[in-house]
């Protein structure tokens, strides 16, 4: 992958596409 | 926004390439893309256990904001089909 | 930023998700993705001539702006890493 690619490893074993915005957002457990 | 150059060094940088991996593995899915949404994961070395927020996305949702802003801006809405909302936001 | 349900009919939403999708397609070969940007655009059924910009392409350098400009927001600021700059930008 580029220079640019998303790290391989994320911050968590579990992703998930909430919105930011959405008020509950922080405390979405990873 | 940042000096030439310091768009590299800016310590969200990292966690703003993840989120739009994240989202943009999202939009792929539910465009109805699932052979590039697989195979983006494998080629960016990803094996996540990823769950998916309401279609369309939150990467859809936030361009189309985004892009209708574009279109309004004073200089683009002559040519630019734009909502009337965006507008006002930028007479604003 | 609508009313509930007025953001499906706004007038720019067509243009914008065809740009959305020549962007993603753009971000997936410069993240080194080939195998997911071809898929797409077949999946898509993407028939239009494609003309890329500069590595990282537009929707990769717009959405690290716009993650850092959402860290330093005066609510978050704490918890999220962000650019000095962003913090001036807020504050001003």
């Amino acid at each position: 992958p580029s220079e640019y690619a998303p790290p391989p490893n994320p911050s968590a074993d579990h992703l998930i596409a909430a919105n930011p915005f959405d008020d509950n957002y922080n405390s979405i457990s990873y | 926004m940042y000096p030439k150059g310091k768009a590299a060094g800016v310590p969200s940088d990292g966690q703003a390439r993840e989120k739009l991996a994240l989202y943009v593995y999202e939009y792929l899915l539910h465009m109805g893309a699932q052979k590039s949404a697989q195979s983006f994961l494998s080629e960016i070395h990803w094996e996540k256990n990823i769950t998916l927020g309401e279609p369309p996305g939150f990467l859809h949702s936030w361009w189309c904001v985004f892009w209708d802003l574009y279109c309004a801006a004073p200089d683009r809405r002559e040519t630019c089909e734009h909502s009337s909302e965006t507008k006002v936001f930028h007479d604003y």
